[in-house]
């Protein structure tokens, strides 16, 4: 579970700062499908890197199943990231040197797994986002929603209980998006995942249970998902 | 005016190389504004920086303004990239130790203005893609859809007379997509500028009179689009 109290993020900038998130409460089950949607610049971002012990807020408290994550030391941060979270970022990361493969095999090195058990399991998440062909390519050597689905199969390689994925689906055609959702929506079902899903599109919110609104750094709606 | 003359584009990869363009055949006239769409990986971002001058094609003939791209020095693809062109990278490429503002400036140098008047331009285009507040922010300091309008006011700073977008209104949400769109349509209507999006939404291939579909490298479809 996860759960938010009166957080504040204040980015230092000049005189005031520039205050990105001004207090949020916010609780998310564990096994919840979570949408959240703003326009750009409402803190969507800010929150998900919270929410994945990536930044610490300026103020508030944020407990993760049960525990004060803001009492935590660097470490212990670190191995909450490596065994319980799979971050999907905005600019997707990958690391430029590394092929496909590789920047997908990175999460796996936490968990003492063996080179060909890495291997084989990267490959499985690069087949479930349509990439084994470009397993060996490196990033530069793929296009924009290639190495989207990259940052897709690392975030889901190593198993998490918490998916947070910012705009997973930004730089995809209609198809592929659909396809990217079919895998998270089996994963979350067969397993159970919380997720948390950074989306401007209103077809990507539509697979998830709850849509929370941004504006200005402030929850503005926080209502279940409508089925059709 | 560009032509293109059974343009094909094989990256060196491996034993054949990968095919990302399969002879490519098109003529966009001057003050056009298309649409190119297409799966990941169909092509679009490899046609466009062909078009941009950026890369050269493996084989076939690119006529711009009736001039043939295949044979200028690097010096002249430079100063036609300088002065004619306004590109709009998909990952939106802007220099991380320069503040917003600086970033805008850069096209600008290679006019000879003055300092001030650079700064007055920069100013006047950040305005246009509404981030006036944000001039001094670095890219760091950016939300990732705000760093994309960053990357479109620099493409519209230099008054070119051909503008190339690949995905402008992918990292933003649709209200903020139609606000640039409105912006490049102003411009497209006040200086009859040619335009060239790369785009996975159809609402902005509805800005377009005409849109291009490419599939596996090639075009399968060339068609005006209907206006509602
Ligand atoms: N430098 C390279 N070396 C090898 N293959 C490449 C290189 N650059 C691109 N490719 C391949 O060429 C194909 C076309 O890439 P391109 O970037 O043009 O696609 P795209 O239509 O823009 O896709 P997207 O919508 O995902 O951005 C892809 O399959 C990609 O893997
Ligand atoms: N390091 C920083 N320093 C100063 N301001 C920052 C910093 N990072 C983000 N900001 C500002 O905080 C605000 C929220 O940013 P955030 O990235 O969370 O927005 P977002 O909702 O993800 O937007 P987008 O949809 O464009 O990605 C923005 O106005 C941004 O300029
Ligand atoms: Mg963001
Ligand atoms: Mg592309």
């Amino acid at each position: 579970t996860i759960e938010l109290e009166n957080i504040k993020k204040i980015y230092p900038m000049g005189t005031s700062g520039v205050t990105a998130l001004a207090g949020i409460d916010l609780t998310v089950e564990t096994g919840e499908m979570v949408a959240i949607m703003g326009s750009s610049g409402s803190g969507k971002s800010t929150l998900l890197n919270l929410l994945g012990c990536l930044d610490r807020p300026t103020t508030g408290n944020y407990r993760l199943t049960g525990e004060n994550v803001s009492a935590m030391t660097k470490t212990q941060l670190a191995a909450i990231r490596n065994r319980e979270i799979g971050f999907v970022f905005q600019g997707f990361n990958l690391l430029g040197k590394m092929t496909a493969l590789h920047n997908v095999e990175l999460p796996l090195i936490y968990t003492g797994a063996g080179k060909s058990e890495m291997a084989r399991r990267a490959a499985e998440a690069l087949g479930w986002v349509g990439l084994t062909r470009f397993s060996h390519h490196l990033p530069n050597q793929l296009s924009g929603g290639q190495q989207q689905r990259v940052a897709i199969a690392r975030a889901l390689v190593n198993n998490p209980t918490l998916i947070l994925a910012d705009e997973p689906t930004g730089a995809l055609d209609s198809r592929t998006s659909l396809e990217i959702m079919a895998v998270i929506q089996r994963l979350h079902r067969e397993r159970g995942i919380t997720i948390v899903i950074v989306t401007h599109e209103p077809e990507i919110a539509g697979y998830c249970q709850r849509l929370i609104r941004l504006k200005d750094g402030c929850i503005i709606s926080d209502q279940p998902v409508n089925r059709p």
